[in-house]
């Protein structure tokens, strides 16, 4: 699957 | 950042500000579930483990640390004041929640972005926040009328979920590969739980009647 994108939201 | 992201997270900033003034000005708890806040402190807590990894921004840290700080806070409040903890309906608050405890961790073991504990703990916070307002919906139906700080509390917190709706709408469009499918189909979930309550609170205001929803 894609790879874990940076979690920039709360 | 775009306006509906930064509407959501001070839209949500206000529901925790609504109720701690709720807390504070009444020293009551009635009619807010603590299940409920217990399952956000849930949340942010395993949502916001990074907070010391990964730095995004000020903003963003600023923000995990007041998320967290207020809902611990309104949790120790609840359980803790010799005052607000009297007030507490905890024969109403009766959702078995760590069912939706379970659930939500067995299916982020299942359905995750990447098999590594960080990413398993954030699709587990993001499946729990949807269903992590239940048992304040159910205290609501149980509890009758709703006094008016309790009324926009649930109605900001079910808003900014909404919100967030349009921003990754909106991202999916202007950022290429942007994909939080996992996010965004919970979000979904975690709004439409809203619907009912939202209909009764319209009616409210539209009849500047005392919100009251069926039981």
């Amino acid at each position: 699957g894609p790879s874990s994108y940076p979690k920039d939201e709360l | 950042m775009n306006i509906f992201r930064f509407a959501g997270d001070m839209t949500h900033l206000i529901s925790i500000l609504v109720l701690l003034l709720k807390i504070y000005a009444t020293k009551s708890c009635s009619g807010i579930s603590r299940k409920t806040q217990e399952l956000y402190a849930l949340v942010f807590l395993a949502r916001y483990v990074d907070i010391f990894t990964e730095f995004i921004s000020v903003y963003n840290t600023i923000m995990k640390i007041v998320f967290i700080a207020s809902t611990l806070a309104i949790v120790w409040c609840m359980r803790g004041h010799r005052v607000v903890r009297r007030s507490y309906d905890k024969e109403l608050d009766t959702f078995r929640h760590y069912f939706l405890i379970a659930a939500s961790l067995v299916l982020a073991l299942l359905v995750h972005e990447k098999f590594t504990f960080q990413e398993i703990l954030w699709a587990f916070s993001i499946y729990l926040e949807a269903v992590a307002i239940l048992p304040q919906l159910v205290l609501l139906q149980r509890s009758g009328n709703v006094d008016n700080l309790t009324g926009q509390y649930v109605f900001f917190l079910g808003a900014y979920r909404g919100l967030y709706i349009l921003n990754w709408i909106y991202r999916y469009f202007t950022e290429p590969h942007f994909s939080r499918w996992i996010a965004c189909v919970s979000g979904l979930v975690q709004t439409a739980l809203y619907a009912d309550f939202f209909y009764y609170y319209f009616l409210s205001w539209k009849n500047n009647a005392k919100l009251k929803l069926p039981a």
